[in-house]
């Protein structure tokens, strides 16, 4: 609802009288972007609130990085992975407040270990060593 | 993400929609296209579950103490545990594997097999959810020897166990032995044996999968029940149930595209 209240109030912001003399700070740099800039929110999940412990046995959550705004990057015919890494990075190194950095580089990942029933009552134990996440994205 | 609650992470009730995104996600990193209903018998974990869940606890702690340095603490604790506890060859078996898996035992009950094999035990496990292209690295069964009654208590047993290889209707099944070990009668705890072989076999080819079958003699050569044998089966304790444990190792690297 937060996010609901500030939209309004963009809204009424865009029907005032635009004021010519204050020059675009920080805030308003991206004021038209502020109900959609890309942010990184951290969480932990739990097994147990998800009502999953009668069947993951361990471990008992997780704790997870999300992004959500304009995090995934619209890349289309003439902007690849790779240049649109490298504007990013000129628009976070003129206002690095607003944009997190960009990151388009194979992202390795912790190791992790679940242990879990299947349907028959029999249990896995797995690792999971190699996991690389590769897209761009607040990462 | 690791497997412990970082300070700092906010805990805080999922919307429904994120919870739907949270589950689809992990289940995709599972490799599994629904969220498995298990059987717990009044919520409470068995035998395999405490071993496996051993093993687990072994990895993280592994994992934490190349940083914190929590093995100690982990291994005092250890020896305070009940049973099942996972030995050292399988702590060695366990950092070579990827996955493991403990199987659980479908011989329901004790079945009335030919006058000569009466006292035999039968144990069957259904290896057919394996994913593919996993390789068995190491496989055991395992079995919890309670101390037996006086009438017993100075002899030995004599116990083998059998892989059976071919059924017949009108006869008696094909049987291999698989170990024979002779056991005081008055030893307690967990026995295993090495089925590394019979497994590779029921996972390349699941027809041969018959089971298992166990015998106990006297040290007089006299066949005994495994009861009498102080055997632990479905009916005795749930942390001592038969079951079957297999380690595997993968060899691709699953790349999966970003959602």
């Amino acid at each position: 609802s937060a996010g609901g209240k500030r939209r309004q109030q963009n809204r009424n912001r865009s029907t005032q009288p635009q004021d010519g003399s204050r020059g675009p700070g920080p805030a308003d740099y991206n004021s038209s972007d502020q109900k959609t800039a890309c942010r990184r929110h951290e969480l932990y999940v739990s097994f147990r609130e998800l009502g999953w412990q009668d069947w993951i046995i361990a471990p008992e959550g997780y704790a997870a990085n999300y992004c959500d705004g304009e995090c995934s990057f619209p890349l289309n015919a003439h902007m690849n992975a790779t240049n649109h890494a490298i504007v990013q990075t000129l628009v976070h190194l003129m206002n690095p407040e607003n944009v997190p950095k960009p990151c388009c580089a194979p992202t390795k990942l912790h190791a992790i270990s679940v242990l879990y029933f299947d349907d028959n009552s029999n249990v896995i134990l797995k690792k999971y060593k190699n996991m690389v996440v590769r897209a761009c994205g607040c990462h | 993400g690791n497997n412990d609650a970082q300070p700092g992470f906010i805990h805080r009730r999922l919307r429904t929609h994120e919870k739907r995104e949270m589950q689809k996600e992990i289940l995709s990193i599972l490799g599994l296209p629904h969220r498995p209903r298990p059987h717990l018998s009044h919520g409470k974990y068995n035998s395999a579950p405490l071993f496996m869940l051993d093993l687990y606890n072994t990895i993280s702690s592994e994992e934490r103490s190349r940083v914190e340095g929590a093995l100690e603490r982990y291994q005092s604790m250890r020896t305070t545990r009940s049973p099942p506890l996972a030995t050292n060859q399988e702590t060695a078996f366990l950092n070579d594997a990827d996955m493991v898996m403990s199987f659980v035992n479908l011989v329901e009950y004790d079945r009335e097999l030919s006058p000569q094999r009466r006292h035999h035990k039968e144990f069957k496990f259904n290896l057919s959810q394996i994913p593919e292209g996993e390789a068995v690295t190491a496989a055991e069964f395992r079995l919890y020897k309670e101390c037996v009654s006086r009438a017993f208590r100075n002899d030995t047993f004599l116990l083998r166990v059998y892989q059976v290889v071919k059924e017949h209707p009108d006869r008696e099944a094909d049987l291999f032995l698989l170990e024979s070990r002779r056991l005081w009668a008055a030893e307690e705890g967990w026995l295993e044996f090495d089925i590394t072989a019979t497994s590779n076999l029921w996972v390349m080819s699941p027809a041969h999968n018959l089971g298992l079958q166990v015998s106990v003699e006297t040290s007089s050569g006299q066949s005994i029940s495994s009861k009498e044998a102080g055997l632990v089966g479905r009916d005795g304790a749930l942390e001592k149930q038969p079951f079957m444990v297999a380690f595997f190792k993968v060899s691709e690297v699953h790349i999966r595209t970003a959602r």
